[in-house]
């Protein structure tokens, strides 16, 4: 495995580079802001999010290493959890807004017109400022990620063969990638104490994370079946598949 | 691998060794 023979440091700097880049949306939201009009933005804003997500994912050493299936059922797993941290970190310094991209910034009452979206905007809102809290330094926020990746799902494909070894090989890449984070947080100056601390403050988050993406593939389905919004491709692809896993 | 799998646009995505992003 590639990851196992890099430093800490070293992944973390090939973390770093797999980072995407900006996604903008390119058109304005169709004013008034009405239920059709935000989803619609931020459906074609995910669209776009998801294929640079692949590029990341295939980016992150050792990704590449596991199986094709494995590759597949993990991204299924987690594209919506990955969006979100990624949203959290943009809005980061733009308390009370969600920066879904830097032409997108909608306040609470902005996303209100959506139905059931208030509750999910609150909680995205809560994790960002926890995450304010805590200043989350971009180390720890790529490492926080690839991990929501490699931790997606425990049950992946079959246990026989090279489809075991494929699973072997995302524990250990777990590892390293726990270790990189390990490493990030002890260049804060903090005492040993204090790094244990804020490393379980960190992981402790990707439950709500994990919780969020729940309620949005709920919210998202609910979308589609009352025709909301219509959806294409890619992303109506990667909400059946979690769907499904989730079934 | 089934089928259905070999046609997910995911599937393509990650096996196409070119830049996803120059396909979509």
């Amino acid at each position: 495995l590639v990851s196992a023979v890099l430093s800490p440091q070293e992944l973390i700097s090939r973390i770093i580079e797999a980072e995407p880049p900006e996604t903008y949306l390119m058109k304005d939201v169709k004013r008034p802001f009405t239920e059709a009009n935000v989803m619609m933005s931020l459906t074609n804003l995910a669209d776009k999010e998801l294929v640079h997500m692949i590029t990341w994912a295939k980016k992150i050493p050792g990704f590449v290493e596991l199986s094709l299936l494995d590759q597949v059922h993990l991204l299924e797993c987690c594209w919506l959890e990955v969006l979100m941290l990624g949203l959290m970190w943009r809005s980061v310094d733009h308390p009370g807004k969600l920066m879904f991209s830097p032409d997108l910034i909608l306040s609470r009452d902005e996303g209100s017109c959506v139905q059931g979206f208030v509750e999910i905007f609150d909680m995205l809102l809560a994790a960002t400022a926890r995450f304010r809290e805590l200043q989350l330094q971009k180390e720890e926020y790529v490492c926080l990620k690839a991990l929501i990746l490699f931790n997606s799902n425990l049950c992946l494909s079959s246990s026989e063969g090279e489809e075991l070894q494929s699973r072997t090989k995302v524990m250990r890449l777990l590892d390293s990638v726990t270790d990189a984070l390990v490493w990030a947080i002890s260049k804060t100056g903090l005492s040993f104490q204090q790094r244990s601390t804020r490393q379980a403050r960190l992981l402790m988050l990707l439950s709500h994370i994990r919780h969020l993406s729940n309620k949005g593939i709920d919210h998202l389905h609910c979308m589609k079946m009352r025709n909301v919004v219509p959806l294409y491709d890619l992303l109506l692809e990667m909400l059946d598949a979690h769907i499904m896993h989730g079934s | 691998t089934s089928l259905k799998e070999k046609h997910k646009i995911l599937h393509r995505l990650l096996q196409n060794s070119t830049s996803p992003v120059d396909l979509a």
